[in-house]
């Protein structure tokens, strides 16, 4: 059940780019990825492909962005899937798959070409099938002490290149959320399933849906805060396994965003003493199994501060959470907690709501540069000093030109963000007239939908 | 919502994290347009890939096959003005009015609700054995005026804050209901005056409860979903 695709690796809305080939390549044709990932693993000269996602249109490639002369590039049109054993910098077994391009011993000699017999005469001469290359460290007798090469020193013959296995080569830290490595078989040996697939086995784990969690391929990852890396299997009867993966033994670092009295993000590194819901009842300690059984346990999760039954997040839910004490509650976020401030310090002051502000502030409160006034891009302005010529819309100061009641703004250089308002605060003693004070009573003359109101009907 | 009774609120909003988990609930102003509150969402530039809302159910976790349910990605976030609490979010389509999703009218700018009307909370939040968890739930609460709010809080509210008289039998929002709708019914409109907000404690018998006032911010959220 394993896909053709588990061999490579893809880089979304990428290609790879050229030197007009000799002979040329063959004419894209039409094809899956599935059925183009076969295609390639079937073909000794091919080491990567393009798939155009759109018109289903494939086109396979005989190099890797590890081959001279080559480079990658973004196109939205390919995706561009590549061998991983011409990828990899780790060895998986015995490492006689290597095709990476390590050409120097563990001892720092370069590597003789295998082409050549001198200074070291042997038999290992390239063919098209055994990927002795250039003078890059490969296993051709299945060497335990993995990928080898000789070396451009008559004295000494062969050496080993010392090339860690991949399980080795990257190691996590805590539960491995961060892990990023290329491991993609579990503990018990069995393959990954790739993320971006639906079989053997359905999941929610999309890709696309959690950008941040580093799903590609069929990489280990730990993207629901397990206890660490593990993936989908190839294998129908086994759903999910754990990997084995090394952990890291420096010093473990410390989170991000330590907070005591608040909360900053999803509260990840809340380190507070709020240990009751806003609804009042207690939280459980996260070393209790009573009333809610659970595997969020201080032993399991050494970096999360699991402590007591303090609100926390080790799992990066929406804010700090806690086990409720109460058996019919089972969680409880602590959104009670109050969130930290983020946005910059005032720098300068307004007075009224800013309509006259002529300064020289350019940032938004959360410090993003303003986009100049006369400016198209990133986003099209429908106030500009063509518009508005007697708002003094220069360059890209914070400005008031439609007397927004909330003080200057901007419009922004961050693609995401329209406008926002600017970092300056109403000057002391600048009072608007409270909301209160005019509260004049209002006739309704429209009115939006008329609710029709439904009777509950019972269950 | 504890101390309320199932009901029907057809521009109170659902907001799903990607495990499909409701955490907070929303108001619908715009076909595309839900407001909700700063407090439930991690920042400004939060990636929701995998958010959404869900709209047109009573139950907290309708059937797939439900016929009335709309599930909407959230594809942005907006903040509102520094101390408003306030995020719009922007949906991925526009939703589809019916009788079980509708949209709930702004209020004037700066308009004051007299004290006394009767407003109502709704959302799937914590009810702590009220009511039915699993369904949503609707509570009336009336307008206090901001002097005797002021008065028993201690000279705390803002004026960005409106206030609700707390109630003997404990009836007010509580968690998951966040960013949910305090809407007020106005010469024959629903109108939305409040948006609900956490506090240290839920429905509390002995101090007013406190609510985003929206027609403080209506001409940011105009220029928002204009921008």
């Amino acid at each position: 059940h394993r896909s053709p695709l588990n061999d490579f690796q893809r880089l979304r809305a990428t290609e790879l780019l050229a030197e007009p080939a000799d002979p040329p390549l063959p004419s894209p044709e039409q094809s899956s990825a599935e059925q183009c990932a076969r295609r390639c693993a079937t073909s000794l000269a091919c080491r990567a492909f393009h798939h155009d996602w759109q018109s289903q249109l494939c086109q396979l490639l005989p190099w890797t962005q590890h081959s001279p002369h080559i480079q990658l590039q973004k196109n939205i049109h390919y995706d561009l899937y590549q061998k991983k054993v011409f990828l990899r910098d780790c060895i998986v077994a015995d490492g006689s798959s290597y095709r990476g391009t390590r050409a120097m011993t563990e001892k720092g000699l370069r590597c003789q070409h295998w082409q050549s017999t001198t200074p070291h005469d042997h038999r290992f001469l390239p063919s098209p099938h055994n990927g002795l290359e250039e003078n890059y460290c490969r296993n051709p007798d299945w060497d335990k002490r993995g990928p080898w090469c000789y070396t451009v020193d008559p004295n000494i013959r062969h050496q080993s290149c010392g090339i860690k296995k991949c399980e080795d080569a990257v190691c996590m830290t805590c539960n491995g959320e961060d892990y990023r490595g290329t491991v993609d078989h579990t503990e018990s040996g069995t393959e990954c399933q790739r993320w971006d697939l639906q079989h053997p086995h359905k999941h929610p784990y999309h890709p696309h849906k959690y950008p941040d969690k580093g799903l590609d391929d069929n990489y280990c990852r730990n993207p629901d805060s397990s206890e660490r890396p593990w993936c989908y299997t190839v294998d129908p009867g086994r759903e999910r396994e754990y990997c084995r993966i090394r952990l890291c033994t420096e010093k473990r670092p410390r989170p991000l965003n330590v907070t005591t009295g608040c909360f900053r993000g999803k509260g990840e590194g809340y380190r507070g003493r709020v240990n009751v819901t806003v609804s009042g009842i207690p939280c459980q300690r996260w070393d209790a199994q009573v009333p809610h059984q659970h595997h969020f346990t201080p032993e399991k999760y050494p970096c999360k501060d699991l402590q007591e039954n303090y609100c926390r997040n080790p799992d990066g839910s929406e804010a700090p959470w806690c086990f409720t004490a109460r058996s019919t509650v089972r969680i409880a976020f602590c959104f009670h907690i109050h969130r930290c401030p983020d946005e910059l310090g005032a720098q300068e002051c307004y007075f009224g709501h800013g309509e006259h502000y002529h300064g020289l502030v350019s940032k938004t409160r959360k410090g993003i540069t303003c986009q100049p006034w006369a400016a198209q891009t990133p986003h099209v302005p429908q106030i500009s000093p063509f518009t508005h010529p007697e708002a003094h819309l220069e360059e890209n100061y914070c400005r008031n030109p439609d007397n927004d009641s909330h003080g200057p703004w901007c419009y922004t250089m961050d693609p995401r963000t329209p406008f926002d308002y600017c970092a300056i605060k109403p000057c002391s003693g600048s009072a608007v007239p409270s909301v209160l004070e005019n509260a004049d009573a209002v006739a309704f003359k429209e009115c939006g939908q008329r609710d029709e109101r439904l009777q509950y009907k019972g269950r | 919502i504890i101390g309320g009774q199932p009901g029907n609120s057809p521009w109170t909003v659902s907001i799903r994290n990607r495990a499909g988990v409701h955490f907070c609930g929303g108001s619908l102003v715009e076909e595309q347009w839900v407001i909700s509150t700063r407090q439930c969402f991690s920042s400004c530039d939060a990636d929701l890939m995998g958010y959404e809302v869900h709209l047109g159910m009573l139950f907290k976790d309708p059937g797939p096959k439900d016929p009335e349910l709309q599930t909407i990605p959230i594809t942005r976030i907006v903040c509102g003005p520094s101390e408003s609490q306030l995020v719009m979010l922007k949906l991925a389509r526009p939703a589809t009015l019916n009788r079980r999703v509708a949209l709930i009218c702004l209020p004037p700018e700066r308009y004051v609700v007299p004290a006394g009307t009767v407003c109502e909370i709704a959302g799937w939040g914590e009810t702590r054995g009220t009511a039915d968890g699993g369904v949503l739930n609707v509570a009336q609460l009336p307008v206090l005026a901001h002097g005797e709010c002021n008065a028993a809080l201690r000279g705390r509210v803002k004026d960005s804050e409106l206030c609700t008289a707390p109630l003997r039998a404990g009836v007010g929002a509580c968690e998951g209901d966040y960013g949910g709708p305090l809407a007020c019914l106005t010469a024959d409109c629903w109108v939305l005056e409040g948006v609900i907000t956490p506090s240290r404690v839920c429905a509390r018998t002995d101090q007013p409860a406190l609510f985003i006032r929206v027609s403080l911010y209506v001409d940011w959220i105009y220029k928002v979903m204009k921008m």
